[in-house]
Order: structure tokens, then sequence, then C-alpha cells
């Protein structure tokens, strides 16, 4: 028997980086 | 048993793998090695706490010795400084180019992905929160 895998998804967001720019203010 | 287990091993995130499947915020699925940049700027303004932003390397500083890179950003119209470690072989997604890295040669040969060289003056695609109110 062959089991269909799942097959993973990755939001769009995980991709970019999180640079939060500090804020002065 | 204490785990002894080198850490001098990290590996990247799964989803920088050629063929990993990436879902856009309108649903629609595409590999990460058709990401265009129309896909970021359009899933962000779909996003309602997400906003892209221009992040221009300024500085790398990297050994092949240490497998890790240290790149500096000016992000976004404020120009804030921010450094991040990562490996030589981590992706950035440049503005209108595409994935590059700082070692192009080892992200093809673990990633499959296509990539080009991360250089100072590269306009990379980065995130902050929107200003909520």
């Amino acid at each position: 028997n062959v089991e269909p895998r799942s097959v993973p998804v990755f939001p769009w967001h995980s991709l970019v980086p999180f640079l939060a720019p500090t804020q002065s203010d | 048993a204490p785990s002894s287990a080198p850490s001098s091993a990290p590996s990247l995130p799964p989803y920088f793998i050629k063929g990993s499947i990436i879902q856009l915020a309108d649903g629609e699925l595409k590999r990460v090695e058709d990401l265009k940049t129309e896909d970021f700027i359009q899933s962000a303004e779909i996003s309602s706490e997400l906003k892209i932003d221009s992040s221009t390397v300024e500085r790398i500083d990297g050994s092949h010795t240490s497998n890790f890179a240290i790149v500096q950003f000016s992000v976004g119209e404020h120009r804030a400084q921010v450094s991040v470690e990562v490996l030589l072989e981590y992706p950035f997604f440049v503005f209108g180019q595409g994935w590059s890295s700082c070692c192009p040669d080892r992200t093809t040969q673990l990633l499959e992905l296509p990539c080009t060289k991360l250089s100072v003056g590269d306009v990379c695609i980065s995130l902050t929160l929107k200003n909520l109110r």
C-alpha cells in the first residue's frame, strides 16, 4: 500500500526576514 | 543522556528547498523558485498586519571557515541599521532580481534553488509590522 504523502505548504511571509527598524520616538 | 551533537551544522528552513510549495496571501500556491517580486508585494498588500520594506545591503562580512556571514542592512525610509547573522547559503529575495545569497554556489548545491550573489547595494525584501491604529 502506498499512502499519499501530504505536501507541506508554507506561508509566503515565512520566506522573508522580519527586519523591524528601531523606532527613535 | 546529554546531547553532545555538534551545533556547528545548523540547517536552513525547509521552505527554501527547490520545489517547496508556498501559499501567497490570496491563496495561490507557487513553488519557491517561481516566486516573483510582485508575489511578495501583492501578498503584503492583502495582509492586514505586514508590509514590505526595502532593505539595502550596506555591508557583508563573511568567511567560509565559519559558514556564517553578518549582513548589515539599511531598512525602510528611516534607514535603520539592522545586522543579521546568517548561513552563507541563506537566500534573500532581491527586488526585481530574485533569490540571492552570500554564497550562491552553496545555495544551489544544498537547496537546488537558483540563486545569484548577494552584493552591497542590493535591495532586499523584508517585512515590518503595519502601523495599527
